[in-house]
């Protein structure tokens, strides 16, 4: 067993369980800036976790960020380990670090489908949905990111319970997505929520479900361009970015969307790289360069929302 | 546990809309069992699919005989899957 956060190995894949275990010794860890809460369970009755990073104060401006909610995508949990400890080494440390944890709070899900993720370890390394049955079919499973309620059952997504993008019998059908959507409602104060994917090395905001610009689209635009910048420049990693509709293809039912809706302004997708060729199967000797250039890239967009109140 | 000996991913580039919809029927013929993991969006940006090895042969020459331009990403993805097996395994000694 790994025996605390400092020696785990960070350049590995580890399942669900060793990643569970970390999170406690992480939070133990933290000297009291880390906590973990429980948002809801799955449909197979596992925990859902989040790391709070929190230095104070009460119902604070927050960030929301969760990790490979499509489950084969192993390189996004891989890299918010990597992410959630690098915000705690570089406390006190770095200034852009310490200011953002000095005036709000971060909400990180580093496994945003517990029962996908666990089946890719054990059953099938390449499943992408929930593992929920729901009446009518034998085929197992929703794609959590066409089940928000954005457009529901639009364009973009399938009807079909056997196909990958399937949206669900209705909204919020999947345990996975109830719980972001209840934990985010209820807090009311969250100013950016970033849902992490892989790959293909896009930075995406909304929207998926229509062609009409968001109201912010210059400054969506520009904070992209930005942070696909900083990030390029750690180890030449290219990503394209843009609305989801035009960078890659219609999808209805997508988290940050939803979030947009809500009022979250500043609500981005990246899609991590595969600079390799290699697809989900990502070697694990670029976990760690992935991460590199990952956090640079949320820097930015996390550093101007600090500093852009609304 | 399901395995994946043989299963290869193509890289497709399509060149217009008529070759972007011919990849796109793919998805609705079901026997082929293909899965996206790049889904077609419009010309010159790449699709990515997996396709088990019984059909290998006959999607390639589907896209041969369009003129559909593709490579072969991955040309076993039990063998990646196997490596990345190991290296977890050594990783845990």
């Amino acid at each position: 067993k790994e025996r605390n956060s400092q020696t785990f190995n960070y350049a590995s894949y580890h399942t669900l369980d060793e990643i569970y275990t970390w999170m406690d010794s992480f939070v133990a860890s933290s000297s009291g800036l880390v906590s973990k809460l429980q948002i809801g369970t799955t449909f197979e009755n596992r925990p859902i976790y989040v790391l709070r990073f929190s230095t104070g104060g009460v119902n604070r401006p927050a960030i929301w960020i969760n990790f490979g909610i499509h489950a084969r995508e192993w390189i996004s949990p891989a890299t918010s380990l990597w992410f959630a400890n690098k915000l705690v080494s570089e406390y006190g440390k770095d200034s852009s670090v310490s200011s953002l944890l000095n005036t709000m709070d971060l909400y990180l899900e580093i496994v945003t489908n517990p029962d996908g993720y666990s089946f890719t370890h054990t059953n099938n390394r390449m499943w992408r949905k929930t593992r929920s049955n729901h009446a009518g079919t034998s085929c197992k499973g929703v794609d959590p990111n066409r089940n928000f309620d954005a457009n529901f059952g639009g364009p973009g997504a399938s009807g079909n319970a056997c196909s990958s993008t399937y949206y669900g019998p209705y909204v919020n059908s999947e345990k996975e997505v109830k719980a972001i959507v209840d934990f985010v409602t209820n807090h009311g104060n969250f100013k950016s929520f970033i849902d992490v994917h892989s790959y293909s090395q896009l930075l995406m905001f909304p929207y998926g479900y229509t062609s009409t610009k968001p109201k912010d689209y210059n400054e969506l635009m520009e904070l992209s361009k930005k942070s696909i910048t900083a990030l390029a420049s750690v180890h030449g990693t290219k990503y394209r970015y843009g609305p989801i509709l035009t960078t890659i293809y219609q999808s209805s039912g997508s988290s940050i969307d939803w979030a947009y809706d809500q009022g979250i302004k500043y609500a981005f997708c990246f899609e991590l790289r595969d600079t390799g060729r290699y697809g989900f199967i990502l070697p694990a000797n670029q976990i760690i360069a992935t991460a590199e250039e990952t956090y640079v890239g949320l820097m930015e967009i996390l550093d101007h929302v600090r500093l852009n109140p609304y | 546990q399901k395995t994946f000996i043989g299963d290869q991913v193509l890289r497709i580039t399509v060149n217009n809309e008529e070759q972007l919809a011919l990849v796109s029927s793919l998805q609705e013929q079901e026997h082929l069992n293909i899965d996206f993991w790049l889904e077609p969006s419009k010309p010159l940006l790449p699709i990515d699919i997996q396709v088990p090895r019984e059909h290998v042969q006959s999607v390639k020459a589907l896209l041969e005989f369009n003129g559909v331009s593709y490579s072969t990403l991955i040309e076993d993805l039990q063998a990646l899957m196997d490596e990345e097996e190991k290296e977890m395994v050594l990783s845990h000694h």
